[in-house]
């Protein structure tokens, strides 16, 4: 699974994932990638989201979502919200993986609870970052 | 006035031991992942959209073999490749996601199709391959999506119901449904 999520300078936010599935999958499953809130999610008043991990998972706690609301509705930064979610609710439900976010404020968030994720993240005026792995 | 824009990515999640994780690979996974956040950097610094900035990273990591995704996308249980896709605008809430697409060079493009050009959120399988066909996307053949690496994962898995995470190499004794 692929993914991006952007906040341009106009303040807007976008969000983008793209996979394969798992390999061997059978039945025509699909996963969180296409679902709208599960896998990916926008939104300009909170943040946007692209996950990765065991689908399944990430669609019985509509992960995307769940953490745009907690940062609505209950005043949580990204980080906290994406942690809660991650680290919290969706391990505590088996499910492994992890999310790259970025909220209206240019917050960034990466949190996983795998063992490994690749991902990439770059602020204005800062360096870029590119990292592999707990 | 003008925001600080920022862009993150991701190639996918799993495990894989550092014996296998070679410094050759390394390099590879970090340059691809490189390439596409300076695709997405470009296009934000220079007052492109964040929709715009989104699509572009991610076609450039589904056109790497590297990554479960459009060029290198894993095998099902039939020895095909089956893909997923989807995109949404933060300011409109506009969405578009496509699933079980087969032979499409790059699915993000056709959820951005259907984004952009359709007056559904959701489209799957044939009927979304119609559509991409009346949008005039990129298709090519099952040759182009074959890589050695992930017919060799599926080979350990074919005649099984366990199933394997995209960087994984270990396996899952478990069943969908």
């Amino acid at each position: 699974t692929v993914g991006a999520v952007a906040l341009d300078k106009h303040g807007n936010l976008a969000a983008a994932t793209s996979t394969g599935g798992m390999t061997n999958k059978n039945f025509n499953r699909i996963g969180d990638t296409p679902v709208i809130g599960a896998g990916t999610y926008a939104n300009n008043h909170t943040c946007a989201i692209s996950c990765t991990g065991h689908g399944e998972y990430f669609i019985r706690a509509v992960v995307a979502y769940d953490i745009s609301c907690l940062m609505e509705y209950k005043g949580l930064s990204l980080n906290q919200a994406a942690d809660l979610v991650i680290h919290d609710k969706l391990k505590h439900m088996g499910g492994e993986g992890g999310i790259i976010a970025v909220s209206a404020d240019g917050e960034i968030a990466m949190p996983f609870n795998s063992e490994g994720m690749y991902r990439a993240s770059w602020v204005e005026g800062q360096a870029p970052h590119v990292a592999i792995y707990k | 006035m003008e925001k600080p824009f920022a862009l993150a990515l991701h190639g996918g999640a799993g495990t894989i031991t550092r014996a296998l994780l070679t410094p050759e690979m390394d390099m590879a996974y970090k340059a691809s992942l490189e390439e596409a956040l300076s695709i997405g950097h470009h296009l934000l610094s220079t007052g492109h959209s964040a929709l715009e900035a989104v699509e572009a990273a991610v076609v450039s990591l589904e056109d790497n073999p590297l990554f479960n995704a459009g060029r290198g996308s894993v095998f099902n249980k039939r020895g095909r490749h089956e893909m997923d896709a989807s995109i949404m605008c933060g300011k409109t809430l506009a969405a578009g996601a496509v699933a079980g697409v087969r032979n499409v060079k790059n699915p993000i493009q056709l959820a951005s199709q259907v984004l952009h050009h359709s007056d559904h959120v959701f489209l799957c399988m044939q009927g979304a391959e119609e559509f991409a066909r009346k949008q005039g996307l990129v298709f090519e053949t099952d040759e182009y999506f074959y890589t050695q690496q992930r017919y060799e994962q599926w080979q350990q898995l074919r005649d099984s119901n366990v199933y394997m995470l995209d960087h994984s190499d270990e396996l899952k004794d478990k069943k969908f449904g």
